[in-house]
């Protein structure tokens, strides 16, 4: 457990437009996207990185990242913008 | 609830084919999404009786889960679904067993909201015997689809946006947000983004300001294409009275239940009173009646004098009755001023404005052997002036754009009556088991879902309107007076507010239905307003997922966005003494509409507006005009005024505010 790198949400917000023709659905290609940054590999059983994806009012994924990978994948081509899990109150 | 629809001007007519819930426009094609904490189905409020059934575009759910099957979801709550994934992944697992992993609404707050927004006329509503009456949202006509997005530990970013996501894609008309996080950049805001692109699919968004006031620039949810409501009071109170031992009477409010009053007005019910502050200017913890500072030896078989702040109201109250007290007097600070909020305490108490506890603080320091009764006065109506804008609502100006003035308006936000959940007694503290099916809160989260509605009534009338179209119309509608017909004022100062407090004024909804002009917005507007903001391409980006959208420079600066309010704004370093900003208005009144201009005069500039009159041959039709502002002497503070276009009939108000 100590050696486990500490892991929030990120809400990653993804170009549609700019999937390649290779993918046949955009959440495949974030998948992938996820993965190629993932320093830790994914193990059978491990729970999904990715916690929602989002296809309406906004395209992207939250997923659980450390703050590393958030880094590596604010660098990758598709993703417009990474943003950390932020609380809200009721009014 | 059981006030605001006639505080609205919603019941006038009631009986004639007028009314504004008749038949045709009863809106039971219009779908509100409330983003809160789930909903209490046994409510009458959500009882769907002569409801029609939902219409086919509907692809909403009704999910299941403890405590909610899909026999809860009926024509009137058409959704239900829950979002905890960002939640469990911030806090841990939820305790299914100890909380309701289900659109089960255990707070109350979600039920209040959505009840606020299109509740089912119940009669005969009250909480305690206070505030009786018919209680109904301000759509009752219209749907709910309640989004669970806030549990026990609090509310999470990606689980709101993957709320609204959802709720866009099962086809919600409006959504009304009652809660909100710290100000961040439009780019860096996730719910900014997310409302952006439920704007684009034609939804209306509507969200709480915020409770920072009286505070400036405590604002929240200020995106231009959100619609951001303030909150204000209705002419109605809870009155009680302190009656201090030398004869001196106090007036405050309550909700305690008046059958099981234990103080009367009468000399041997009085009880001694103790302040358990030092009388400095500023609160220390046992004068705030925080947890565990109050003595028992001292407290016990007295009324408490509590000041506000720090803890929750209703904890107080609950910390002077495990210690031992009778009563509770609960004093507001300067913070407060004189705004009286009433909450329903576990014990007898009575809240007070500043100036009346500076006087009994006063009575208790001065007198060793001070006491007091405390009596409950039940409901009045009537109350004059009202609406008062509250002393807790948000204010401007903008932090993001000084252009963009917010609020944009308010709404009924102090001392709502609507349902509640069966799980929690009406003050919400978990050693209250009293049960309610109303309660009665105040905050922005209350006014928030009154505007929420009332867009759904608007959206019922005018299918086709815009957003942007119904935005525009509640704003140039609103009123800048109350019931006295002087001057909206800020409860927290006592003075006139300004449209820092207000936005646009008070909502009107009979005029809203009926504006005569416009001012429109499309998508592509608000994304050419973000082309002033100083955003880089990447930045720019994030709301431009259609990727056909780009800055085409349309707007020479940020107060030329065809907004329904004007914030004129001169540069620090202005060269220039002129400032010139342009709108564009759409006729949705009589084909023939001639409109003429008039401008509240301003002692830092002088302000023209070309030209004077529009003359509209057709509906629909747009006209240009241009309203230039030259400063005379450049004022230290703003200064605030409106534009008005009249036609006889119409009356389309803009608030202006001007910023050297």
């Amino acid at each position: 457990a100590d050696t486990q790198i500490a892991k929030k949400t990120y809400i990653v917000q993804m170009d549609k437009s700019a999937m390649p023709n290779s993918f046949t659905n955009h959440l495949d290609w974030y998948s992938s996207k996820v993965k190629s940054v993932l320093l830790e590999p994914e193990n059978e059983g491990d729970e999904d990185r990715i916690i929602y994806n989002y296809q309406t009012a906004f395209h992207g994924v939250a997923v659980q990242l450390s703050q590393e990978e958030a880094e590596r994948l604010e660098e990758e081509d598709g993703v417009v913008a990474i943003f950390p899990e932020t609380k809200y109150q009721l009014h | 609830t059981t006030r605001s629809p006639m505080f609205l001007g919603l019941e006038s007519g009631y009986s004639t084919n007028n009314n504004v819930w008749g038949h045709k426009i009863l809106g039971h094609d219009v779908i509100v999404g409330v983003l809160d904490t789930g909903i209490w189905p046994e409510s009458e409020s959500f009882n769907d009786m002569g409801m029609t059934p939902v219409p086919s575009r509907w692809k909403g759910k009704c999910e299941t889960g403890r405590g909610f099957e899909e026999r809860h979801c009926n024509k009137k709550i058409v959704g239900a679904r829950v979002f905890y994934q960002g939640y469990e992944a911030a806090t841990g697992k939820i305790n299914g067993q100890t909380e309701f992993k289900s659109a089960r609404d255990q707070d109350g707050h979600g039920t209040h909201t959505a009840a606020t927004v299109a509740g089912s006329p119940v009669r005969g509503a009250n909480l305690q015997n206070y505030a009786n009456g018919t209680a109904r949202g301000m759509s009752p006509g219209a749907r709910i689809a309640a989004y669970k997005v806030c549990w026990t530990g609090g509310c999470f970013s990606s689980d709101i946006l993957s709320a609204v996501d959802r709720a866009v894609a099962d086809g919600v008309n409006v959504l009304s947000i009652s809660l909100g996080g710290g100000v961040s950049s439009y780019y860096r805001d996730s719910l900014s983004i997310a409302a952006f692109g439920a704007m684009e699919m034609g939804v209306f968004v509507s969200c709480s300001a915020g409770n920072g006031g009286p505070d400036p620039v405590s604002l929240t949810n200020v995106s231009p294409w959100i619609t951001t409501v303030g909150a204000s009071t209705m002419d109605r109170d809870f009155p009680a009275i302190v009656k201090l031992g030398n004869g001196r009477i106090m007036n405050g409010v309550s909700l305690y239940k008046e059958e099981r009053m234990l103080l009367k007005n009468s000399k041997q019910e009085n009880y001694p009173i103790v302040y358990m502050g030092s009388n400095s200017s500023s609160p220390e913890p046992s004068s705030l009646c925080l947890e565990g500072t109050l003595d028992r030896h001292i407290v016990a078989g007295k009324i408490v004098i509590c000041d506000r702040g720090i803890s929750p109201r209703v904890q107080k109250g609950q910390v002077v009755k495990e210690a031992g007290g009778v009563g509770m007097i609960l004093s507001n600070t300067a913070n407060n001023g004189e705004e009286l909020v009433a909450d329903c305490h576990l014990l007898p108490a009575v809240a007070i404005g500043e100036t009346e506890g500076k006087a009994i603080k006063r009575y208790v320091s001065t007198s060793p052997n001070a006491t007091a009764s405390l009596a409950f006065l039940g409901t009045r109506l009537g109350i004059r002036p009202s609406p008062v804008v509250a002393a807790f609502s948000s204010r401007g100006p903008n932090f993001l754009t000084l252009e963009i003035l917010k609020p944009d308006l308010v709404a009924p936000g102090v001392n709502i009556l609507a349902a509640w959940t069966g799980n929690l007694g009406p003050s919400s503290l978990p050693t209250d088991h009293r049960r309610v099916k109303f309660n009665i809160l105040s905050g922005t989260s209350m006014s928030c879902p009154h505007v929420s509605g009332i867009a759904a009534l608007l959206k019922a009338r005018h299918p086709d309107w815009s957003p942007a179209t119904i935005k525009s119309a509640l704003m140039t509608t609103a009123y800048v007076h109350d019931n006295t017909r002087k001057s909206l004022k800020d409860a927290s100062t006592d003075a006139p507010s300004s449209p820092f407090d207000h936005g646009a004024g008070h909502i009107d909804p009979i005029r809203a239905l009926d504006p005569g002009l416009v001012y429109d917005i499309e998508a592509q507007d608000y994304f050419e307003f973000l082309c002033t903001q100083n955003l880089t391409p990447l930045q720019l980006k994030v709301f431009s997922k259609h990727s056909n959208r780009s800055c085409k420079h349309s707007l020479a600066s940020p107060g030329d966005l065809n907004y329904p309010a004007i914030s004129a704004v001169f540069p620090e370093k202005a060269s220039t003494a002129v400032l010139t900003l342009h709108r564009t208005v759409t006729n949705v009144g009589p084909p023939v509409s001639n409109y003429h201009a008039m401008v509240s005069p301003f002692k830092g500039a002088s302000v023209h507006v070309e030209p004077q009159s529009l003359n509209f041959t057709r509906k629909y039709q747009k006209l240009s005009y241009k309203i230039t502002f030259t400063t005379i002497s450049k004022q230290p503070v703003p200064e605030f005024g409106g534009l008005v276009w009249k036609d006889g009939v119409h009356r389309v108000r803009s608030p202006i505010v001007i910023t050297w």
